[in-house]
């Protein structure tokens, strides 16, 4: 059994959820935020059998895309009289970060 | 070091939770929801000496039981002047699904 | 890669995770609770290359700090005319509390 943690945007979660679930993959999904945009993601945990980790990270794969973000640079102290136009920067979000993990004992209780 | 991640049912959590800081074992809870019945339930992080993790899940199968619950399916595509019953569907939900992780290293900072 | 999890308190996060951002460490935040004082904290969600994990640890117990927090106990069951007059408890709470675990498969996808 392995765990897979699988940090995704929020807008792929429920597709991405409802494919694992229709390849009979259970998942837990958690509401989460990214350290650098301070934007609300989701991440998914999913106990799997060794032989489908593979099955799992494809699904996600198709199911999860790039986008590209918007971050407002925050404002630097200006002097009076002087203006501020933050430009908003563009950043590259990717689909999904995935950490598999291996489980020692699993049980349902 | 060992660290149990136990997804139990939101009804259960804190009982479950004060069994185990009664028998001084230390817990994070976390809000989650599940990936088939798309509903609320709660994830535990327990950090606990290896020799302990038998209490761990002692305790956890005391005080986390089995649900039914129902699951309302989704109303397909109906002609005009069909009707569609949706009869919700019965589905067990256990006690607890725990997955037991190894530790590398541990520390109180 | 080695994932950290370190549950510290909600007053510290936000600046530990910009030091982290800062140090180019991607963190993931999650919502949280403590088991014992049932009062919210927040979990960081850490991927980091091994030989950066002391850094990582470094820039957490730099921005994180113990505090006093205080506990209201249950007030027993009391008799018509007795008085409870529940004393706070103070309860002292680590800076953070930190878990290293081994990735055995990171993905970007
Ligand atoms: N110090 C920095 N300087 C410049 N650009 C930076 C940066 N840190 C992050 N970025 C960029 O910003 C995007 C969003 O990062 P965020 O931390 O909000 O949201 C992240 C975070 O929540 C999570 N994540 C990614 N790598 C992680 C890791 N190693 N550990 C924990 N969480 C991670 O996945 C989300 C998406 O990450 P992704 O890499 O696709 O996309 C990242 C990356 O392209
Ligand atoms: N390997 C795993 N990895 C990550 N999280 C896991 C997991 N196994 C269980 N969980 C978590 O525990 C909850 C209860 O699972 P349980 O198997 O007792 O009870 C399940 C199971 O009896 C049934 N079920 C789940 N997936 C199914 C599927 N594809 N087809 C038919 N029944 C399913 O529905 C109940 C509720 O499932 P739901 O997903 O809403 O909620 C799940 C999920 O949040
Ligand atoms: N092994 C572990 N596994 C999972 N999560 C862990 C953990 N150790 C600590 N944590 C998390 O870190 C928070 C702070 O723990 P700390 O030990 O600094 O500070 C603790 C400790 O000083 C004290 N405490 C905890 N359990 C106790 C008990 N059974 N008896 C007496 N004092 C307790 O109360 C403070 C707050 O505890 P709380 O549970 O509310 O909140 C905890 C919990 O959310």
């Amino acid at each position: 059994m392995k765990l897979v943690f699988a940090i995704v945007q929020g807008e792929d979660a429920g597709q991405t959820v409802q494919a694992l679930s229709g390849a009979g993959i259970s998942v837990t999904r958690f509401a989460s935020s990214g350290g650098f945009l301070q934007q609300g993601n989701a991440t998914l945990l999913i106990g799997v059998e060794e032989e489908r980790v593979g099955l799992a990270l494809q699904l996600i794969r198709e199911n999860c895309r790039e986008r590209n973000r918007y971050l407002t640079p925050m404002p630097p102290m200006v002097e009076p009289g002087e203006m501020f136009m933050p430009y908003p920067v563009e950043v590259q979000v990717g689909g999904a970060t995935v950490f598999v993990i291996n489980v020692e004992q699993f049980e349902r209780l």
